[in-house]
């Protein structure tokens, strides 16, 4: 494997965002690029990443192989990297580590970094193609604004999908919360756009804990995509350039 | 209260 990263930053961000979920897991890279997928300990949440090998430049992957890495060994390592810095990611065929090169742009540093890896046993799971009821989009600080907002009062959130918009509630012991968005299109900032499309009203509820937790991506993009659909898992979806993307899922909370 | 699900009830081992 070689694959060279314009930005260290972008890995920084997607493993920062990603660490306190899961811990350790395996990085696999084949020709079409770099994909992770891994449960949080609780399996109640499921990551999903894929880097595209058109993310790189160059991309280069003779084999298929599994990294199996620990994601807080790997952020000390990619705090070494400045923002700015090209990262080189190397690994031989069976490999025993990884290597990590920094280079700035700017002066003539280079720093090289290796990790150990380790053998993870993982599960994979098989995530179905679904046609949503609802998929919305909206900027990703807003997003993650709600969600802080509504974890002060609940552990909870309701999220309600209808023709007149989307609705985020919550009940507490202190008492009740509700934001809601309304479709909404911004010619001046199109960043603010919200746009609600429905093929039915869904109403599900999730724990706030793992929003509020997906929501460290929100540095990652400026949209946030939020598809629903009765008594299935919560997809939110950071989209990243070059068809890349950080996907989260969220499994409800079902029943009374 | 509602039940907190578990992903691995929607997503089958591959």
């Amino acid at each position: 494997l070689e694959a060279r990263l314009e930005q260290a930053n972008l890995l920084k961000k997607v493993v920062d965002a990603i660490k306190d979920l899961v811990q350790d897991c395996n990085f696999d890279c084949n020709d079409s690029g770099i994909a992770l997928q891994a449960m949080d300990n609780s399996h109640v949440a499921l990551v999903s990443m894929m880097l595209k090998a058109e993310s790189f430049s160059p991309f280069r992957c003779d084999r298929n192989i599994a990294l199996g890495i620990n994601l807080s060994s790997l952020m000390k390592v990619l705090r070494c990297a400045q923002n700015e810095d090209i990262l080189t990611l190397k690994a031989d065929d069976a490999p025993d580590v990884v290597n990590l090169v920094f280079e700035s742009s700017e002066s003539d540093r280079l720093s090289e970094y290796d990790i150990k890896l380790m053998d993870i046993d993982q599960e994979h799971l098989g995530i179905p193609e679904t046609e949503y009821s609802a998929t919305i989009s909206m900027p990703a600080a807003e997003f993650q604004r709600i969600c802080r907002d509504l974890i002060a009062l609940s552990e909870s959130v309701a999220i309600e999908a209808t023709k007149e918009g989307v609705k985020f509630s919550c009940s507490g012991d202190i008492g009740n919360g509700a934001v809601t968005l309304r479709s909404h299109t911004n010619v001046e900032k199109p960043e603010l756009n919200v746009d609600i499309a429905l093929s039915e009203p869904v109403a599900l509820t999730f724990s706030l804990k793992y929003l509020v937790n997906f929501c460290k991506a929100s540095g990652l993009s400026g949209t946030v995509k939020l598809c629903l659909s009765s008594e299935v898992p919560l997809l939110v979806e950071y989209t990243l350039a070059s068809n890349s993307y950080l996907r989260f899922y969220l499994a409800p909370k079902i029943g009374d | 209260a509602k039940k907190q699900q578990s992903i691995s009830t929607f997503f089958a081992k591959t």
